[in-house]
C-alpha cells in the first residue's frame, strides 16, 4: 500500500 | 531522482531566491502576500517534522533546511524589518488565511496515509500547500503595477508545481509501487490554481507588456 512508501520528496 | 524532480526543486529554489533577492537587496516586499508566506512557513514546519528522524539523503536534508530557513526569514523580514515592513501592502492583502488552516487540518485527520501524528501533519502540509498560494493570487489581482520580481516569483513557483506533476507521471511508470495519491491529487489542484496566472503571464511576456491581472 501507499502508506509504506517512504517520502523522499520535498 | 529524475530530471523533472530535480528541475522542479531547482525552480522552487529559484522562486525563493528571487523573493529573498527582492526583499534583501531592494528592501521591498511590495506585492508580496505575507499571508501566503506565513502559510508556507507552516507548511514546511509541519512537513519537515521528520527532518531529524528520517534521513533520506544529504540533498534532501539540505533542501529542507533551506526551505525552512528561507520561509521563516521571509516572514520575519515582512513583519519585523524596519524598512521592508513599511513596503508591505497590508490593505490589499486581506485574504482570511486562518480560515483555510482549520479545514486543511480536519481533512488531514480524515484523509491520511496512516493515523499517526507525523503522517497527519504530512497530509496537513500537503493540503495547506495546495491552497497557500491563494492570498498571493488575490493580492496580485488587486495590484495595479505588478513588478517583474513578484511576477517571476509566482511564475517559478508555478513551474515547480508543473514539473512535480511530470515527475509523478515519470515515477508512476518507472517505480509503479511508488504512489502517494494524497500529494498527487492535492498537487494537481494546486497547479490548476496557477493556470489563470500562467495564461496572463505568458501573454504579457509574449507581447512584452507589463503583467496585469484582470479584476
Amino acid at each position: 500500500s501507499s502508506g509504506s512508501n517512504p517520502k523522499d520528496e520535498l | 531522482m529524475n530530471l523533472f524532480r530535480l528541475a522542479g526543486d531547482m525552480t522552487h529554489l529559484v522562486s525563493v531566491v528571487v523573493l529573498l533577492l527582492k526583499i534583501h537587496t531592494i528592501k521591498s516586499c511590495a506585492g508580496v502576500s505575507l499571508k501566503t508566506q506565513e502559510l508556507y512557513a507552516l507548511v514546511f514546519a509541519a512537513r519537515y517534522l521528520d527532518l531529524f528522524v528520517h534521513f533520506v539523503s544529504l540533498y534532501n536534508t539540505v533542501m529542507k533546511l533551506v526551505f525552512l530557513a528561507s520561509s521563516f526569514s521571509i516572514v520575519w523580514y515582512m513583519r519585523k524589518h524596519k524598512i521592508v515592513r513599511r513596503t508591505y501592502d497590508r490593505e490589499h492583502d486581506t485574504f482570511r488565511h486562518h480560515f483555510i488552516v482549520l479545514p486543511c487540518l480536519v481533512l488531514a485527520l480524515l484523509i491520511n496515509e496512516r493515523f499517526t501524528f507525523r503522517e497527519v501533519m504530512w497530509a496537513f502540509s500537503i493540503y495547506l500547500e495546495a491552497v497557500a498560494i491563494l492570498p498571493q493570487l488575490v493580492l496580485l489581482q488587486r495590484t495595479r503595477n505588478i513588478d517583474n520580481l513578484t511576477g517571476q516569483y509566482v511564475f517559478f513557483l508555478g513551474a515547480y508545481r508543473v514539473l512535480y506533476i511530470l515527475n509523478w507521471i515519470y515515477r508512476y511508470f518507472t517505480e509503479p509501487h511508488f504512489v502517494h495519491w494524497i500529494s498527487w491529487i492535492a498537487g494537481i489542484v494546486q497547479t490548476v490554481l496557477y493556470a489563470d496566472f500562467f495564461y496572463y503571464y505568458i501573454i504579457s511576456w509574449k507581447n512584452n507588456v507589463k503583467l496585469e491581472l484582470p479584476a
